[in-house]
């Protein structure tokens, strides 16, 4: 996988695919959706596709694609060596979403929490698939939230395809455990080779498994918190245990919208104007100056 | 100039979070 | 840490004249209060300085981080506006005196610099009556005048509506809506918001008395 983009921008989100092949813009394809490192503390979120025709099923059952969890890593990149092998039939197609996006989008003013971001991915891909010509028919899908709530939206999202999501479809679908395949490679990857922008100072690179309950984890966070910036943006601010070690660790920050509805020393502008009883009022400067929010220095 | 304020005044590492660009 | 926002040639005075630039508490002629200028002794300039302040800010200053996120500007300022708070005070007495007993503030001792600034003397004749006393090597004696003083707040006022339009300020009152006003109405109206614009900015130079009559004016 050419992860170029990615390391040259990792703050994003990135989509990496195969070509299409050929038979799969002629005959009813089955599309599966799956997701890696959706838990982990740290490092990209990655959902993927994987789909191919209905008569080439049974080639891909040959291959002996499982759920991505149960295989080791060697055993993961050499299955989807297979697949690549087998670019005649399989194709497939994935979104890299940063620990940044994920932190911005859960953190931003306005919410976009995980299981929409998720969503909206899934939903994204399977629309990508279908605007390059594959004859989707149905579609499987691991489950994100509730199934049913989920199937029905993305039924509606595509009226003209068979939906299922269910739970563990990694372990029931074949073209869901190719996804999964495909997915947990590709987080492998941009684990691996992940450019910190930030020049951190005595860096370790032994940071465990990168799940929030991982000891080894936690003291990597812990190492690596800067009472200013907080964490290098490798890591899910968003995420409770990285929250946690901010409050602990870090400066505090004020931001104007947490504060609405604060009175300042001076009071509100309508103490000026509504008899609110004996109080010693401060000039009001000319509102040039107001609106500019200047005032005279009166020290130094 | 930050659109927060941070409850302290102190040294930071900002050559190596930022990097200034004009 | 604070920071601070010069015009650039305000970099020589520090660098040619020892104590070429000088921060000082002088009276604010509008409140009566202390406030902060900067004289620039090399070109014998005065400047006031102003702060942006608002809540919630800070700086990244090279490798630190500050909070308050105040900056503070200087800009030039012209010193008859303070000189008038002396001027109006010693008129009250109805006699003609020397700028150096004019200019006698314990609280504020370094209003004395302001008798120090040369172009300072060149335009009192816009705010006082002057006479020589042609026995003391024609020492000047200045009285303050409240018709040319007004006189010359109009012009300051015209200035300043004039700086106002060619800045594109917004002055308005109120939102106008041309469906339901003339133009001639919508021209006139925009007049009048300009003057009272200017006034009130020319208000923060000045004692409210001054302001009133200056309104009146």
């Amino acid at each position: 996988m050419d992860f170029s983009e990615l390391e040259n921008d990792n703050t994003g989100r990135c989509r990496l695919n195969s070509p299409v092949p050929l038979v799969c813009l002629k005959e009813a394809c089955v599309l599966g959706v799956d997701e890696a490192g959706r838990g982990p503390v740290l490092g990209p979120m990655v959902y993927a596709i994987c789909y191919c025709p209905l008569s080439h099923l049974a080639d891909l059952e040959a291959l002996k694609v499982a759920d991505s969890k149960t295989l080791s890593e060697s055993e993961r990149n050499r299955l989807f060596a297979k697949m690549e092998e087998d670019r005649d039939f399989v194709g497939w197609a994935l979104d890299v979403l940063s620990p940044n996006l994920i932190s911005t989008s859960m953190l931003g003013r306005v919410k976009y929490n995980l299981n929409s971001l998720s969503h909206d991915t899934a939903t994204a891909l399977i629309q990508y698939a279908l605007d390059q010509g594959v004859k989707v028919s149905q579609v499987f899908v691991d489950t994100v939230g509730m199934p049913e709530t989920y199937q029905k939206r993305l039924q509606q999202c595509f009226p003209g395809i068979k939906v299922t999501v269910k739970a563990k479809a990694d372990s029931l679908y074949s073209v869901v455990s190719a996804a999964s395949i495909c997915a947990k490679v590709a987080r492998d990857q941009a684990v691996r080779n992940w450019r910190f922008v930030e020049r951190l100072q005595d860096f370790d690179a032994d940071y465990g498994s990168g799940y929030p309950n991982d000891p080894k984890t936690k003291a990597w966070l812990k190492k690596h918190v800067e009472p200013v910036f907080g964490f290098p943006q490798f890591v899910r601010f968003s995420w409770r245990t990285a929250m946690a070690i901010l409050e602990k660790e870090a400066e505090d920050v004020v931001w104007e919208d947490l504060t609405v509805g604060d009175q300042e020393s001076a009071g509100r502008i309508t103490s000026y104007f509504l008899n609110e009883g004996p109080r010693t009022h401060l000039r009001v400067p000319h509102r040039y100056f107001v609106e500019r929010g200047l005032e005279s220095a009166t020290t130094l | 100039l930050l659109p927060c304020e941070v409850l302290a005044s102190r040294p930071a590492p900002v050559g190596r979070f930022f990097t200034p660009a004009i | 840490k604070n920071l601070y926002l010069f015009p650039e040639y305000l970099k020589d005075a520090s660098k040619k004249m020892k104590h070429g630039l000088m921060f000082v508490k002088l009276v604010n002629p509008c409140s009566g209060e202390g406030a902060i200028y900067l004289f620039d002794m090399y070109l014998q300039q005065l400047f006031e300085v102003k702060v942006f302040k608002e809540k919630y800010h800070s700086w990244f200053i090279n490798q630190s981080v500050q909070s308050g996120g105040a900056l503070h500007f200087a800009t030039p300022v012209d010193p008859l506006f303070l000189l008038l708070h002396y001027l109006m005070k010693a008129g009250k007495e109805g006699k003609f005196q020397p700028l150096d007993q004019v200019v006698v503030d314990d609280i504020f001792p370094n209003s004395i610099l302001l008798l120090k600034l040369p172009e300072l003397e060149k335009s009192l004749c816009h705010v006082t009556e002057e006479k020589v006393n042609p026995e003391i090597t024609n020492k000047k004696y200045y009285k303050y005048s409240k018709e040319k003083t007004l006189k010359w707040l109009e012009k300051k006022v015209n200035q300043t509506m004039a700086a106002l339009k060619t800045n594109n300020v917004n002055v308005s009152a109120r939102v106008l809506s041309t469906a339901f006003f003339s133009s001639d109405q919508v021209a006139s109206d925009k007049e009048e918001d300009y003057i009272r614009y200017a006034h009130g900015l020319i208000s923060e130079y000045i004692p409210k008395e001054l302001s009133d009559d200056l309104s009146k004016h």
